[in-house]
């Protein structure tokens, strides 16, 4: 699975939640109640590089026995978003004003090793 | 991470959890108020009430319906919109009652500054409603003032002549008025509403708040520079 467990420890993604409420902005976003800042954390042992969430393909299991058994030659690999989307929030500014936007790339939705 | 090297994501992990979770909601925080170009949370002092909103945002979704190009083609035509990608904002300013006389009225509307510096408006639209006098359709002289920045001077940006044939919704494109608003650096856009002879309110506004005049734009993110597609 991409979520965390209780005792993860390979890449995968961990959910947070940020309640508007309980941080006191309920009364300048109207929509929606909160946002969802999962983040990705977790080890990337030099085999599992590369391997885009959970998309591991005949391509990708064969560049990691290369990678895995030149392990001098490979770098780091880290534990980073695969897919993202936006952020739908419906505001008030400073002048009252009812703006709606799209914020891009703001909700992780899965990780992967780069 | 090797020993003794700082791993930027690893940080979290040696914090206690309460900790943890108040780095990440000032991490959210952060993030969320830069990318909507916000220096701080707002202070909303008159939140727009319900009635007016629902009103609005019931009158943006019919005229939409009314204006919606065929499916499959862009709304401009052919041209795929440059805007992909590049974060798009949707904003409804619902009017600052002015002054009133018997032939006419003054409205404000104020947009604020972090969205006149960062983005380009591509569409303006003011929505007036009309309280029905007899059958005959009237004149009315629709002006639309800029003040400079210190509000002193104000200049008519353009006249229009509306016949204004019924009661009901009437639209007027007011976008390049407020583009020419931006670039000056002011962010008020006063619009005048004149009848000719003495109407009353020829704008159902303060009648009943569910019909206050809004301007709904749509403004993109200033880019650097744009790749136009065809």
């Amino acid at each position: 699975g991409i979520d965390c467990g209780a005792d993860s420890r390979m890449c995968c993604r961990k959910e947070f939640f940020v309640d508007f409420k309980e941080i006191g902005w309920e009364d300048w976003i109207i929509q929606p109640e909160g946002y969802h800042m999962n983040y990705c954390a977790g080890l990337c042992p030099l085999h599992m590089a590369g391997i885009p969430g959970l998309a591991a393909s005949f391509h990708t299991a064969v560049l990691n026995l290369i990678k895995a058994n030149n392990a001098d030659a490979a770098v780091d690999s880290c534990c980073v978003p695969t897919q993202r989307r936006p952020l739908s929030l419906l505001y008030y500014d400073r002048d009252s004003n009812i703006v709606k936007t799209d914020i891009p790339d703001m909700i992780v939705d899965a990780c992967g090793c780069t | 991470a090797p020993k003794g090297v700082w791993c930027p994501a690893c940080g979290l992990a040696t914090l206690a959890p309460t900790v943890q979770r108040d780095v990440l909601i000032a991490l959210a925080k952060q993030s969320i108020l830069s990318k909507l170009h916000l220096p701080d949370k707002p202070n909303v002092t008159q939140p727009t009430s319900r009635r007016a909103l629902l009103t609005a945002l019931r009158r943006l979704r019919v005229q939409r319906t009314d204006t919606a190009a065929p499916p499959g083609i862009p709304r401009d035509g052919g041209v795929l919109h440059p805007g992909v990608g590049v974060q798009e904002y949707e904003i409804l300013s619902f009017a600052e009652s002015g002054s009133f006389t018997s032939r006419g009225v003054r409205l404000h509307f104020r947009f604020t500054r972090e969205l006149a510096e960062s983005t380009e408006i591509l569409q303006a639209t003011l929505y007036l409603f009309w309280v029905a006098h007899g059958t005959r359709t009237r004149p009315v002289t629709v002006r639309l003032l800029q003040s400079d920045p210190t509000g002193l001077n104000v200049t008519v940006a353009s006249e229009t002549q509306l016949e204004v044939p019924r009661a009901g919704w009437a639209t007027l494109d007011v976008g390049q008025a407020v583009q020419s608003l931006f670039g000056r650096g002011s962010q008020r856009l006063t619009v005048e509403l004149e009848v000719a002879e003495d109407w009353g309110a020829p704008l159902l506004v303060g009648h009943s708040d569910s019909h206050w005049p809004f301007v709904a734009a749509r403004a993109r993110d200033r880019t650097p520079h744009r790749v136009q597609r065809r």
